[in-house]
């Protein structure tokens, strides 16, 4: 259970910034 | 139920339970190892002693009488740490928003908005594509009309070039010439109409 | 307010005083109680060091758990964070447990930022396909013009080349 929460946790704290990195990638290269 | 201390999870990396529960372990493995130590010191000094009536069985259910003491108050006192812990440092307060999650508070947007948001994006590359090529279309004649103008200009060129011909060899405006020209044939063939009549 | 490194400071500092308050030598003797009778001294000394013993290995505990996980610094992080968000009072967000829903919220900003990139795109380009219709209509106008010169002067032309077809008929008879 504890190792499922920080899994979760961890994945609410990084993922966000990931995606973020893909999406913003994504949106300058529609742009070029 | 159990509060899983997710946010908390997310900004220490752990849950705050778990480390508890490994500074509740460790403790409690000091008090045990001191005992232990504690128990082993006592019986070597019993060795030294000559004729001493106890034994290692009479000092180990002292040890665990006192440590049954001990045991109980200390997982009172940590218990009540721990709850110390949880409320005072290991929590983040219900108003407080860790600094990754600062844009949920600037943006809440709904599907839909989402949605018409993306869709406002569509169009306006759809929009951009457009007017990108009518830009092409726009310079496209643009050039073409260049083109254009200096073929027409060149034409008029030819012309004027054709009536300075015409006043290069003396004739100032070639049409009045040429009028000029045609009434002096006229005249011409007037008076050799008329000359030939007188003759005969 | 209190930094949370020295609440916790205080906090195990007060839990080890309860406990070696609850392991008192009177207590440790009424166990040992024998063992006591026969060397006092020896019991005396053996309690210090039991009492000792366990503060020093707790507190070794405690500055291995702040150093190991940087505790210190991810703490004062926290009082921060809490320092900067005191001045509201209402719940603040927390994670919906539907990921897209949360994530939405990250990725709007830069959405809303394209957005309005092509906004301002589309804006300028129909400013300048603006400028450009209207330079192609001058030139529309300016070639229909040369067209009307090209055309009256050629149309003089054929007149002219008729009347020299007279001539040159008449010049012929």
């Amino acid at each position: 259970f504890d190792e499922i929460i920080v899994d979760i946790a961890m994945k609410r704290k990084q993922y966000p910034r990931k995606i973020l990195e893909y999406v913003i990638n994504t949106i300058k290269t529609k742009q070029e | 139920s159990v509060n899983p201390m997710t946010y908390e999870a997310q900004f220490f990396g752990f849950t705050p339970q778990t480390c508890m529960l490994r500074i509740y372990i460790a403790f409690q493995d000091y008090l045990f190892e001191v005992m232990q130590a504690v128990e082993q010191v006592l019986v070597k000094k019993l060795d030294g002693v000559s004729n001493c009536d106890i034994s290692p069985i009479q000092i180990r259910k002292c040890t665990e009488k006192f440590l049954g003491f001990m045991k109980g108050r200390f997982d009172s006192l940590f218990g009540k740490m721990e709850q110390l812990f949880l409320q005072l440092i290991l929590h983040i307060p219900p108003n407080i928003l860790l600094p990754e999650d600062k844009f949920q508070e600037l943006h809440s947007y709904s599907e839909e908005q989402f949605q018409l948001l993306k869709e406002e994006i569509e169009q306006l590359q759809e929009k951009y594509k457009t007017e990108l090529c009518a830009k092409q279309a726009l310079l496209a004649e643009l050039e073409e009309q260049s083109v254009v103008q200096a073929r027409l200009r060149q034409t008029l060129t030819l012309f004027d070039e054709l009536i300075n011909v015409g006043r290069h060899h003396g004739t100032s405006d070639f049409r009045e010439s040429l009028v000029s020209l045609v009434q002096n044939s006229r005249k011409l063939q007037d008076l050799r109409g008329h000359i030939e009549r007188e003759g005969a | 307010p209190v930094s949370r490194v020295k609440l916790l400071d205080t906090m195990v500092d007060t839990f080890l005083q309860k406990l070696v308050a609850a392991g008192s030598f009177q207590r440790f003797t009424d166990c040992y109680k024998r063992f006591y009778q026969l060397q006092p001294d020896v019991t005396q000394r053996v309690h210090d060091k039991f009492i000792t013993q366990l503060q020093t290995s707790i507190w070794e505990e405690i500055t291995e758990i702040k150093q190991e996980g940087n505790m210190e610094a991810v703490l004062n992080a926290l009082d921060q964070i809490v320092e900067e968000g005191k001045g509201r009072t209402e719940p603040a967000w927390r994670p919906s447990g539907v990921p897209e829903e949360d994530l939405r919220s990250t990725i709007v900003p830069y959405f809303l930022q394209q957005r309005d990139t092509l906004r301002r795109r589309v804006q300028r380009q129909e400013v300048e396909n603006q400028q450009l219709a209207e330079a192609v209509l001058a030139r529309r106008r300016q070639v229909e013009q040369l067209q009307l010169q090209v055309q009256a002067r050629q149309q003089a032309w054929q007149a002219l080349y008729r009347e020299q077809r007279e001539l040159v008929a008449v010049l012929r008879e």
